[in-house]
């Protein structure tokens, strides 16, 4: 179990690296078992360097960039063992427009193996989708489901989903 | 091995039988704040067989069968079914569709269920195992834990690792 | 010591309770001193119920639904003793357009006797502004600031702020 | 009493003096993931007397001096002024303008001046107390506080209501 193990963390540590450098458009991230000797047991460090800065240890990163490494990290693993379906809860909140086009540019990448089911309140992240529901809870406390299309005409969440019925 | 659709029952602010239909690609879940997105999530997480309230933001397994409003008073059971196409093969059952279904009453009496056929939770777990379908696994990314991969707690993030393993 | 906090406690509790019902057009709110014998020391509890919805305590309430809460509670305390200044680092970001809306009215009221620093990415956040910073990072790891005018046909965030140096 | 200005000289990722002119008002801070708008709050809540480095996201005080890029090298000093409005006569000192500024150098010294005087940490918080303005405050809300005012831990939220009392 501890080769396995092994084996696994080592070909998710290279996936990482190399979607990590993707997400940031270069820099540099690792991971790495503290004690590699107790696989199992052993605590897990992750180093993450963006471009052109130094390496200042994961706590100093902003909130964004934590966020694209932990998508990096996660996206790593689905290289290792792709599950069938992936469902993410506003992964978005944090990132920029232009790290959103980049994770997005992940998902268009994996989509074709994993089927993505993203919560979301970030328009470049709804027009991207392939279908969009809607939730609405016009009596209070009853959530209802609706099938949606974007109008591009009404930035406002709200009104951007009350025309379809 | 895809998702079809989840049925959802009396499940916190589902009170109503609401489908869910799953196309290929990627799909966007967007609405208001508090009108029900999270709980689509959490009803998946519970369909495949979570048993830790605290991921499903309870104290109390019960405290997912829809409770009432202010309008309507509270359901006593919660019902979520989990259609999945096996034309693949990949679950390992002779059907091509594949349907699993949780209920919960308020006894605190359970039922799982598998194509209609009462099982147990082990079954469920059995038939799910190393597919990367699974409450536990790294296909469910909920609010706020792509910032705990990151925490300074390195077990935080181990359960990923051993995931894929 | 304690005669003070209890008074000032109570001042906070009433003015969470109006500042929530103007967030949540409607429900009720509430803080709590666990064990009042004790002020300096007590824990203090918070319920909240969103208008139409069932009170289910606070771990069952949204992403969006607690962080206006949390801001309601935040505002309430500006109300006993308004600082002169106050900096929020994207409060708005698990806000959806709405609830950013009544968010930044509620800035608006305070205006007058608090002088706001909002960091965010919401683009509602950046029109509501009097005035607007960014900061940008040309040379790789250094920070720069540059005062900045909105251009509404540019949407990206990044291209938004170029034209201006 | 209101801010003016802040100046910022060698701290996080400020290498060269930057100054942000604050006006009355709502000012709003924007700009891509990564590029200083937290590191902006991080500088005023340094300049109030911040002791934890935890609070500054670093684990040592040191870790707030320009550590240097892939381009640039390490600075030995950052420097942080809060230039104040005392019109209003609140700070208990005899001038219209009070700028409060902080040092610090690898070696590890400290400086605090007011109006380019040197003073003490302590002389720092007395000539604050009682204003609202403080490191400790509920006038600086930093990334991801929001979501602990509501923790489960109702210690958490403890800190606020004292601070106003
Ligand atoms: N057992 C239950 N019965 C009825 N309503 C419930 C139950 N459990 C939770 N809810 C309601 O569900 C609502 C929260 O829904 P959910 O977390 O899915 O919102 P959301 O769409 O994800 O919003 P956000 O965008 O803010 O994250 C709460 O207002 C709560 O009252
Ligand atoms: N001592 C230091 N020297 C140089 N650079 C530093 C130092 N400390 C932090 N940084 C840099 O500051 C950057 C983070 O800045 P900050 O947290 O202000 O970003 P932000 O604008 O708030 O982004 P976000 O929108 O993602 O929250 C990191 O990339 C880090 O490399
Ligand atoms: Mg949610
Ligand atoms: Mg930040």
């Amino acid at each position: 179990a501890g080769e396995r193990f092994l084996a696994t963390f080592e070909a998710a540590r290279l996936n990482f690296q190399s979607v990590f450098t993707d997400l940031f458009q270069g820099g540099e991230a690792d991971v790495r078992l503290l004690d590699p000797e107790n696989p199992l047991e052993s605590p897990i460090e992750i180093y993450a360097r963006p471009r052109g800065k130094k390496a200042l240890g994961i706590r100093h990163l902003s909130g964004g960039e934590r966020a694209l490494t932990a998508i990096g990290m996660l996206f790593g693993l689905y290289l290792v063992k792709p599950s069938p379906f992936c469902i993410l809860d506003e992964v978005d909140a944090p990132l920029d427009d232009s790290n959103t086009g980049r994770f997005l540019r992940l998902v268009e990448r994996f989509k074709t193996k994993t089927q993505f089911v993203i919560i979301t309140h970030n328009k470049l992240t709804m027009e991207c989708a392939d279908n969009l529901y809607g939730v609405t809870m016009e009596q209070p406390g009853v959530s209802r489901l609706v099938s949606v299309r974007l109008n591009p005409d009404q930035p406002e969440e709200e009104t951007l989903f009350t025309t379809i019925r | 091995m895809y998702l079809k659709r989840i049925d959802i029952s009396g499940f916190k602010s589902f009170p109503d039988p609401t489908t869910v239909l799953f196309d290929q690609g990627v799909t966007s879940v967007v609405g208001p704040n508090g009108c029900g997105k999270t709980n689509i999530l959490d009803s998946i997480r519970w369909v495949l067989g979570e048993q830790r309230p605290r991921l499903l933001r309870g104290g109390r397994m019960e405290e997912v069968i829809f409770s009432g409003t202010r309008q309507r008073p509270p359901l006593n059971m919660a019902e979520v079914t989990m259609v999945i196409d096996n034309h693949s093969g990949r679950l390992a059952v002779p059907y091509s569709e594949v349907a699993v279904s949780r209920r919960l009453f308020r006894s605190g009496e359970s039922e799982y269920l598998i194509n209609k056929t009462p099982c147990r939770l082990k079954d469920v777990y059995d038939l799910l195992a190393d597919t990367g379908f699974g409450s536990h696994s790294y296909s469910v990314i909920g609010q706020g834990m792509i910032d705990s991969l990151l925490s300074d707690n390195p077990e935080d993030r181990r359960f990923l690792f051993e995931e894929a393993a």
